[in-house]
Formats: C-alpha cells, sequence, structure tokens
C-alpha cells in the first residue's frame, strides 16, 4: 500500500464563512481527506474539522491557513508513524 | 480459531474463519448464516446469538460500515465473545439472551475492509465500479433509501460521501436491508457501529424533524451514555444527527426507523482525533469493555419494553 510518511492531520474549527470557503478553496487545489465531517461540503462555521494532507502538501497547507488567519491544530504530526502504533509492537 | 486476538485487530480472513469457530464452539447460542455476497464476492457472514426458543423478539447490530473504523468490527467480535463467556454468569446478559435474540454482523463493508488491509489504510467506501468514471466505491451509509441523496452526500462517483446510483445500489446495504425487511416482524432495535468523535445518534440525520419518540430515544441515549462513561469517564455526545452533528441523508439508522424499528442508534466509539482511525490496540479493551455496556444498556430498555 501507500506510504503514509509525512502525511498529517490537521485540526480547525473556522469561525465564519469566509474561513470555510478557505476550506473549500483548499480542497479544491490538493486532495484533502475529510475525517471528520465526512466531507468538506459538510463543513459549517464553529465545527471542528479534522482532515488528512499529503506529505508534500503539508507546508502549504500550513502556509494557506497561516496567511489567511486560521487558527490550527496538528493532530497527527506523522500518519505513519500513527499507523505502525496502532497495531501492538510487542507481538507483532 | 489460529491468529484470532479480540484484542487486536484482525484481518478479513481471520475474522470469516472465527464467525465459523464461534458458531461451532457454542451452537447452544451462536449459528451462522450468509445474507449475501460482496461486490467482490465475499460471503457477508451473520450471527445469531441467543439461547433457543420460539417467536423471541431481536435486536440487528452491524459493524465496519466505513472500511477504515477498524475499531467498530472489533467491537462486534467484542460483544460476541462477552455474550458467550458471560451467559449463565452475568445475569444481565443472560436474561437477554434468554428472552432475546441478536443478530450481529461483524463487517458490513467487507471488500473495502479488505483493502484497508492490503491496499490503503484510510479507505471508506465499498470497492464497487462506478460507469463512466475511474472513481471507485459508494458510501454505503449515505446509500440507504432514507431521504436518499437529498442532503449531506454527494452526487459525484469521486466523492467520499458519494450516495451510489440508487438506493441500496451496493450489494452489501442491499443483503442487510433486505435481511432486516425479511425479519422485520421481530426486530424491535438496530445498532449501527461507527468509530470517531464519541457520539451516540438517533433518527434523524436527513431532516432536523424530531421522530415522535424523540423524548425517548433522547432518555435511553443520555442513560446510556452515563453507562459508557461510568467505567473509564469517556465523555459522549448524544441527540438526533442532524441537529447533533449535520445533516445527512440515506443513513442505516434512519431508515430502519422509518421501516418501523422505534430503537436506531448510531454509536460513534472512542477518540476524538487523537488517533483519529488508528486507535492503537492497546485501547480496543477499554473502548468494548464501555461500548458494551452501553449496548447492554439498551437491549435491556428494549426488553422492557417491547413492542
Amino acid at each position: 500500500g501507500p506510504s503514509f510518511d509525512g502525511q498529517k492531520v490537521f485540526r480547525v474549527v473556522p469561525q465564519n464563512d469566509e474561513q470555510v470557503e478557505i476550506l473549500n478553496f483548499l480542497a479544491s487545489i490538493t486532495e484533502v481527506d475529510f475525517w471528520q465531517p465526512d466531507s468538506v461540503t459538510l463543513v459549517r462555521p464553529k465545527m471542528q474539522v479534522d482532515f488528512r494532507v499529503e506529505a508534500e502538501k503539508s507546508f502549504e497547507v500550513e502556509d494557506l491557513l497561516k496567511e489567511n488567519g486560521m487558527e490550527y491544530q496538528v493532530l497527527i504530526e506523522n500518519l505513519q508513524a500513527a499507523l505502525d502504533a496502532q497495531f501492538d509492537s510487542r507481538t507483532r | 480459531t489460529g491468529g484470532h486476538s479480540y484484542d487486536k485487530y484482525n484481518n478479513w480472513d481471520t475474522i470469516a474463519a472465527w464467525t465459523a469457530d464461534i458458531a461451532a464452539q457454542n451452537p447452544d447460542l451462536v449459528s451462522r448464516t450468509v445474507i449475501g455476497k460482496t461486490y467482490e464476492g465475499r460471503p457477508m457472514y451473520l450471527l445469531k446469538m441467543g439461547k433457543s426458543g420460539s417467536d423471541k423478539k431481536a435486536i440487528f447490530m452491524d459493524c465496519g460500515f466505513h472500511a477504515r473504523e477498524w475499531i467498530s468490527p472489533a467491537f462486534c467480535q467484542w460483544f460476541v465473545k462477552e455474550a458467550v463467556e458471560t451467559y449463565g454468569k452475568d445475569t444481565v446478559m443472560t436474561t437477554l439472551l434468554d428472552k432475546l435474540d441478536f443478530y450481529v454482523l461483524p463487517v458490513v463493508n467487507i471488500d473495502g475492509y479488505v483493502y484497508t488491509w492490503t491496499n490503503d489504510r484510510m479507505w471508506r467506501k465499498t470497492r464497487s465500479k462506478n460507469a463512466g468514471t475511474t472513481c471507485i466505491g459508494t458510501d454505503p451509509n449515505r446509500n440507504f433509501n432514507a431521504g436518499w441523496c437529498t442532503v449531506g452526500a454527494s452526487k459525484s462517483p469521486c466523492s467520499s460521501t458519494y450516495c451510489g446510483s440508487a438506493p441500496e445500489s451496493e450489494k452489501e446495504t442491499k443483503a442487510l436491508a433486505d435481511f432486516i425487511r425479511e425479519h422485520l416482524s421481530t426486530i424491535k432495535a438496530y445498532l449501527t457501529i461507527h468509530s470517531y468523535s464519541q457520539l451516540l445518534l438517533f433518527p434523524y440525520s436527513y431532516t432536523y424533524n424530531l421522530p415522535p419518540n424523540y423524548q425517548e430515544l433522547n432518555s435511553i441515549a443520555r442513560a446510556a451514555s452515563k453507562e459508557l462513561a461510568s467505567l473509564y469517564n469517556t465523555d459522549y455526545t448524544y441527540g438526533p444527527g442532524a441537529t447533533t452533528i449535520y445533516l445527512a441523508a440515506g443513513g442505516s439508522d434512519d431508515w430502519a426507523y422509518d421501516q418501523g424499528i422505534k430503537y436506531s442508534f448510531t454509536f460513534e466509539l472512542r477518540d476524538t482525533g487523537r488517533y483519529g482511525f488508528l486507535l492503537p490496540e492497546s485501547q480496543i479493551k477499554p473502548t468494548c469493555e464501555e461500548t458494551l455496556l452501553a449496548v447492554k444498556y439498551i437491549a435491556n430498555y428494549v426488553l422492557e419494553h417491547l413492542y
């Protein structure tokens, strides 16, 4: 399967329609996998939004969020590490 | 069953073998049937649990709608284990199995689940081909005939929330729906187990309208969430899907409710984002333990309020 090395999961809470639009824009220019809600079309102001982006796009995404004054949190820094950590390493 | 473990994530072959094994080892409590085949031809195994008896009412529970939500199938396996291990010891479980049947579908979206083990851990939808596009799969929880594809779903096959070409266009959702329709006179509750964000939802999701027994459902959800939190203090939010999270049509819980199953709930299990869909195996046991408390509460309520 594909490597998830360097992929990040972000959390943002868009404060208004303008910030929702920024997420829509983001989803239109790069592949964004929405974890919560299920799709960008479901995003509304004040909703907690978790999404995954490709490794090579993560800095671009951070820049876009910063430029637009959107507060964000990196929930998962490196998805591959989280993926490996889901298994109990003592027995595998 | 070789390789199977209740506190590890099991691949589909292991789960399939386990369904045969658990039925063979507990013939007085568990039987296995096939309710259909997936798009890729895999048999969909359903476990019927309960002490033999005629005219028993039943509770239907499914897991694994979304392929990457691995904790969900883990819970269905855990539930079956607890049932067979505590029957005759735990008074609540014994009463439940004496007086009710449980239909447990351990994995709904089997092809997708296999794909997450073999190709892409983050896959979510089914694996059916969509005409006129290279995009694969339908969101099975947007594929039911409950306000189908009206709100909160996509008509684009490339979308993660694609509602499919028609209601029940997916072999998996059709098989599930057919089974429930065929057993509608006995199924009194429907539970569907998802995996993200600690929610206990009930109808409706496709409309802001509240169901006729809203007060009752809300009170059950409140009590079940309290039961769940009693073990590890895990904080669940509960309420109707549309107002608690967002409008989304085509969900199985709404569909089951509209079929006349008045106790219909969706669980979104542990984790609010720290691990997302990658909940470590060390959390399978506590997650399943706490969820079991809520499921037993709901089942017991249903038993005391049969209709």
